[in-house]
């Protein structure tokens, strides 16, 4: 799965979503991926999320949705909202997976259950970085 | 981290201990890639976040390293079926596409559907039949081939063979993912 999270100087962001799915998925099984508040999700304010995982887990949490609500309604920063729903509600339920999230003043953050996640942001000065475990 | 304006992700893909150097090379020009053309695109005059996040992502979905477009990962059956959504913030649109098989680019098909129908997401043929109406570039289902993932599906096959039955649903590890 790959995604992406951008933002303008207006503070308008958007989120999105592509993937293959998992490997030996059934013929016409769905993923997170193209689910509206499952693997994608964007709010002008909160945040704008992308997701990759285990997509059944991902749809029954609702994850991006989720993550966004608790910006929203509970005041918690992107990091703590993507560490609460991706490593205690997720990790809890068995459910593997990550979340990128960017919000609308720029700051960004990523949070995961796995050993990896091939991910990478960019400043407004130009500036790459790049990670794949670290 | 602060001052962002584009963030990637290609998956949480494989093991550590399953990691090439030769692929860890390429997965990281293959992000840095994408950031660079999403961030082009969304510091253009007159583009939107939605510009950005669609660069970038037709980016990762044209290299075969990553599990979408060229290098989706195969069904049960041995197809290539592709998912992709997109959603912007400010006015919460949104557009999404699921099991399609001949969209070059499914990132683009969600946002056609999500800017050009009245709908947020449609699936397979009609998906398909839409893309092609709206000037969506169309592909025979074989450009989505790639030996790696057609490697992971055969070792699966190989390992219902023995055991006579379909392999279990259950992801054993990331990998899966692709």
């Amino acid at each position: 799965t790959v995604g992406a999270v951008a933002r303008n100087e207006k503070g308008q962001i958007a989120a999105g979503t592509s993937t293959g799915g998992m490997t030996n998925k059934m013929f016409g099984r769905v993923g997170d991926s193209p689910i509206i508040g499952a693997g994608t999700y964007a709010e002008d304010g909160a945040a704008a999320v992308s997701c990759t995982g285990h997509g059944e887990y991902f749809i029954r949490y609702g994850v991006s949705k989720e993550i966004v609500s608790l910006v929203k309604y509970k005041g918690l920063s992107i990091q703590e909202a993507a560490q609460e729903v991706i490593n205690r509600q997720l990790k809890d339920a068995g459910g593997e997976g990550a979340a990128i999230v960017l919000n609308s003043k720029g700051q960004w953050t990523t949070s995961r259950n796995t050993e990896g996640l091939y991910r990478g942001w960019i400043n407004s000065k130009g500036e790459i970085t790049v990670r794949l475990y670290e | 981290m602060e001052d962002v304006i584009l963030g990637v992700h290609g998956g949480t893909g494989l093991d550590k201990k399953d990691m090439t150097p030769e692929l860890d090379k390429k997965l990281r020009a293959g992000l840095k890639a994408a950031l660079e053309a999403g961030a082009k695109r969304l510091t253009e005059a007159g583009s939107t976040p939605l510009d950005g996040v669609e660069a970038a992502i037709r980016v990762l979905e044209d290299d075969p390293h990553f599990n979408a477009g060229r290098g989706a990962v195969f069904t049960h059956e041995g197809r290539n079926e592709l998912d992709a959504s997109i959603m912007e913030g400010t006015t919460k649109k949104a557009g999404a596409v699921a099991g399609v098989t001949v969209i070059k680019n499914p990132i683009s098909a969600a946002r056609a559907v999500m800017a050009k129908s009245k709908h947020v997401m449609m699936i397979g043929r009609g998906a398909e039949v839409f893309s092609t109406q709206q000037g969506l570039e169309i592909v025979d289902p074989a450009y989505f081939w790639t030996e790696g993932r057609w490697k992971d599906i055969q070792r699966v096959w190989e390992e219902e063979k023995a055991k006579g039955k379909r392999a279990d649903i259950e992801p054993k590890s990331s990998t899966y993912f692709g």
